[in-house]
């Protein structure tokens, strides 16, 4: 799902 | 950036602003869980580690320093300055019994294996329980103040409005975020049984007071 770590949200 | 998760951010930020205005004008923090609150202080010192590794925007950045310094200053007032008012017999929830399952969950269900995605993971986990305490202690007293109903009903606003953000940005963005969804969908659910008092009961000028 997510490669690295890119979250963008709160 | 789409108007269901400026709306949450908006109802997060005014749930911090009221339970901080609340203490401080009150000049006591009675009936708030201070576990609570130091579950929340542990939610975004663990998820913001980010705020030094990379850069999202300047809104991003601008939040999460508001959120963890508006976090660090209602510890302050609970465990520090107004102490003395500090319902500690009442906020008896044993937060050992989220730490373990959380911790455990955040090492087995992960995007990742690595430490500051384990973090973030951990902290999402975290901050879908970290409301117990606090609904916990209401439950106990059997009443809450009506300003801290208004403080609830905005943090349990923020989590199901970005319920809706994440239904639009799988639409729009075929973005989906599963570990934040489920945690997400368990955090607004906590909440449910309160928004149903705070409209049948606040919202009509009556105090929430708990059936005996």
């Amino acid at each position: 799902i997510l490669q690295s770590f890119k979250h963008d949200e709160l | 950036m789409n108007i269901f998760r400026l709306l949450g951010d908006v109802s997060h930020l005014l749930a911090i602003i009221i339970l901080l205005l609340k203490i401080w004008k009150t000049r006591s923090c009675a009936g708030i869980s201070g576990k609570s609150q130091l579950l929340f202080a542990l939610t975004y010192t663990t998820r913001y580690l980010d705020l030094v590794t990379n850069f999202v925007s300047v809104y991003n950045t601008f939040m999460k320093v508001v959120f963890l310094a508006a976090s660090y200053a209602t510890i302050w007032l609970i465990y520090m300055k107004f102490r003395a008012t500090y319902d500690q017999n009442h906020d008896t929830f044993r937060i050992e019994f989220l730490l373990l399952p959380v911790t455990i969950l955040s090492l087995v269900a992960n995007h990742e294996f690595t430490l500051i995605e384990i973090l973030w993971t951990w902290s999402i986990y975290l901050e879908a329980v970290a409301i117990l305490p606090q609904l916990f202690m209401v439950s106990k007293t059997g009443e809450a103040e009506s300003i801290t109903s208004h403080y609830l009903f905005a943090l349990g606003s923020y989590r199901g409005l970005y319920i809706l953000n994440w239904i639009y940005r799988y639409y729009m963005e075929s973005y989906y975020d599963l570990i934040a969804i489920f945690a997400g969908i368990l955090q607004t659910v906590l909440y449910c049984d309160f928004f149903y008092l705070y409209i049948t009961k606040v919202l009509r000028g009556q105090r929430l007071q708990l059936p005996a």
